[in-house]
């Protein structure tokens, strides 16, 4: 998975 | 106490269909407003977030808000023993470390019931920024379904290009290329039958085809599938459950060359 953003980059953790 | 039915066990069984490929768990947050839930797949790529309002169960009621913590794969065992026009009713007292799913059939002359341990899974809700997309693409999810199927042969990856003439799906890998175009449709006797695209700007995004894959397995849910896409962010994948929710799955872009 070293070519792929992981979701949670992009979201606000809580 | 909290309990929830609807009259016909299939739109329940379509729903674990459609999230139990990604997540072996998760968790069923119920309030007096339905029943949510979201979590990462076990590789932290996607994401899914199911949405069932109260409204459109056939009886809600949810005294206290209640956080159910659920191995999937148990209950899809438990749903496999529903017929399809089953009523079914899931049941849980306050603080109870089980839930309970009862299926009546039509004719109500056979009841069952299984009880199912609930687990603690400590799952936090991820907050997901308000965006507005460059590209959204409406299209029946049936179509979807099967450019993603035809891609993935050619792939493990697979490129969306959006623009106002239209939408295009194209893979490349040591068999060649393949390239699908969809352009958007204009007087369509079915409104199911439909592709709509509304573009602010064009966009071009690399995503993975197993994840869209398993997204597709929402299918049986809805004719229409809707496609949110910005540069740079992750793609919503939307399927509406009639007069019952959502769900939406979101993928995080591959990174480029």
């Amino acid at each position: 998975l070293k070519d792929q953003f992981q979701i949670d980059q992009f979201f606000i953790p809580p | 106490m909290f309990e929830a039915r609807l009259n016909n066990a299939t739109t329940l069984k379509k729903i674990l269909d459609a999230i139990k490929d990604l997540l072996n768990e998760g968790t069923f947050d119920c309030s007096d407003s339905g029943i949510q839930l979201q979590a990462m797949d076990n590789s932290h790529v996607s994401l899914v977030s199911l949405t069932l309002r109260s409204d459109g169960f056939d009886k809600f009621r949810c005294d206290r808000n209640l956080s159910m913590g659920m191995n999937l794969g148990s209950m899809a065992k438990i749903l496999k023993c529903a017929n399809n026009d089953d009523t079914v009713t899931i049941k849980a007292q306050d603080n109870a470390d089980t839930v309970t799913f009862m299926f009546e059939s039509q004719n109500q002359e056979k009841v069952s019931d299984y009880e199912m341990k609930l687990m603690n899974l400590d799952q936090e809700h991820l907050g997901i920024p308000e965006t507005d997309y460059s590209c959204v693409v409406r299209m029946p999810a049936m179509e979807f379904a099967r450019i993603c199927r035809d891609l993935a042969q050619f792939s493990e990856s697979v490129v969306i290009c959006c623009t106002k003439e239209g939408v295009k799906f194209s893979a490349s890998g040591d068999v060649g290329s393949a390239n699908v175009k969809l352009a958007q449709t204009f007087n369509v006797d079915k409104e199911e039958e439909a592709i709509v695209i509304e573009m602010q700007e064009p966009v071009v995004l690399t995503f993975a085809c197993r994840y869209l894959n398993a997204f597709t397995k929402a299918t049986p849910l809805s004719n229409q599938v809707q496609l949110s896409m910005s540069a740079d962010v992750p793609l919503v994948v939307e399927y509406r459950i009639a007069e019952l929710g959502h769900i939406r799955y979101y993928l995080a872009p591959k990174i480029e060359d």
